[in-house]
């Protein structure tokens, strides 16, 4: 069940907003399965100090196997195409090397959490999606306004500091419901 | 309104915190 980030306490440093994280496993029989029915929220958090707290003991992307996924969102946006915050929006895409997810996923974060992007309120959230080939880092906006796409891509290959020649493709959700192909982020069947 | 930023380096020393554990 959801439950809303606590207030920061004395001392701690708060965030420009507050996120969720979300994790969800492929399960054997999956296609009978709605999406969010396989999302497990973990926890909310409004600081710094909260943020890296629950951070230590969730285990790093990189260290689980199979078909897994973290959903690190602005509380209040479901990780899903259709939520009113994304569904005009698209996402950044890219595919990592197996070993590099644990690194790039934090960089990410971290780039998100502290207001790296300065693109106002357009960034969503953040996907690391461990596969069986290489593994699919996504940054999520809300619109696909190219100038804010460009900006965001400018400051991902900044912060990532991703190995030359590493493909990064922007996607809209649009795209992605109409050829149902990457990973399904919906219930839209 | 001023926005809440923090570079890399901020967030890891908040990270050795006694708060953040």
């Amino acid at each position: 069940p959801f439950r809303p980030a606590p207030k920061p306490g004395e001392g701690e440093h708060p965030l420009q907003y507050n996120y969720a994280i979300w994790f969800s496993r492929r399960s054997q029989n999956s296609k009978s399965v709605q999406y969010d029915k396989n999302l497990k929220f973990i926890a909310s958090f409004a600081s710094v100090e909260q943020f890296w707290n629950i951070y230590s003991y969730i285990v790093r992307p990189g260290d689980m196997s199979g078909h897994v996924d973290y959903h690190l969102f602005k509380e209040g946006i479901r990780p899903m195409w259709e939520d009113d915050a994304n569904k005009h929006g698209g996402k950044w895409i890219i595919r990592l090397k197996k070993g590099l997810a644990s690194r790039c996923w934090e960089n990410l974060i971290m780039a998100m959490l502290g207001e790296q992007f300065m693109v106002g309120e357009e960034i969503c959230g953040a996907v690391i999606s461990i596969r069986y080939q290489d593994d699919i880092l996504s940054l999520w906006n809300r619109s696909n306004d190219s100038t804010i796409t460009s900006r965001i891509r400018d400051t991902l290959q900044r912060v990532l500091n991703l190995p030359p020649h590493t493909i990064m493709e922007y996607k809209e959700h649009t795209e992605s419901i109409k050829d149902q192909t990457s990973f399904r982020n919906t219930n839209f069947v | 309104g001023t926005r809440i930023v923090y570079d890399r380096s901020r967030l890891m020393q908040l990270r050795n915190s006694p708060l953040a554990r």
